[in-house]
């Protein structure tokens, strides 16, 4: 048996709006500790990791593992339709994901599960050379100002700052933050402006972002909720001079 | 120019 309880649906609806521009199907992993999913998408650019601890919710029952195998756009269009102060609810019954939005109505969707065949990927271990905390809202600002001038974002750190830059046809944008931690490197890589834009979809999961950047390697962008009790992670594969 | 990489070689490596 498996249900959960959440009395905050915003979590979970900006989570797999993210999640359903980056993969069209997952599988979502439930066992008594909590639900967790790995996805890779289609081209291999972009990796997402969710972990819900069962702490999070008001009640998480969850006596042996399942596989919640489901299509994101999907789910996302049912959880779309939850109001900010209803109550979801989902469960399991015969091949269906129930989702019950309880507020002014009770109101319930079933979700067809459908058949995945590759199994999700375990993300890799990268040893970035640096690691910084920045503001979401931050992040999020200097994509729409890089979006002024050009498709790609330039990402540097150094001991003082983090920048955020680009260089287009019909100008240039440059955002610096002074980060105040203790880095002794530098690194810079490049990115698809459109696949960052994906990730920071999840809006409502962190105030804060925590980044691992190298030198053309995959940005490691990581959102982890104050109560400690869920993560949304994501890796994106660099964009490099040809 | 640039060019979009996968995570391919990272994957395999760990």
């Amino acid at each position: 048996m498996f249900k959960a309880e959440l009395s905050d649906p915003n979590i979970l609806k900006t989570s797999f709006d993210a999640i359903s521009s980056i993969v069209d199907e997952v599988q979502i992993q439930t066992d008594s500790e909590g639900i967790r999913l790995d996805a890779l998408d289609r081209s291999h650019i972009t990796f997402v990791h969710l972990e819900l601890n069962a702490g999070l919710f008001d009640e998480y029952v969850c006596d042996e593992p399942e596989k919640i195998n489901i299509d994101t756009d999907e789910l996302v269009k049912v959880l779309k339709r939850s109001k900010s102060d209803d109550r979801v609810i989902m469960s399991l019954s015969e091949g269906n994901l129930i989702i019950t939005f309880e507020g002014e109505a009770k109101r319930t969707f079933k979700i067809r599960l459908i058949d995945i065949e590759n199994e999700s990927p375990s993300p890799p271990e990268l040893d970035h050379p640096t690691k910084l905390e920045i503001p979401f809202a931050l992040l999020k600002d200097s994509i729409a100002d890089i979006d002024i001038f050009s498709d790609k974002i330039a990402l540097m750190v150094d001991k003082e700052y983090f920048k955020a830059s680009a260089e287009g046809e019909f100008g240039d944008a440059n955002i610096e933050y002074l980060h105040g931690e203790k880095i002794d490197s530098e690194a810079k890589s490049v990115f698809s402006l459109e696949k960052i834009r994906e990730m920071l979809k999840a809006d409502k999961f962190s105030d804060i972002a925590t980044i691992k950047l190298g030198d053309d390697m995959p940005l490691d962008l990581k959102l982890k909720m104050v109560s400690d009790e869920g993560e949304l992670s994501f890796l994106l594969a660099p964009r490099i001079e040809a | 120019q640039s060019r979009q990489t996968t995570l391919d070689n990272f994957f395999k490596k760990s």
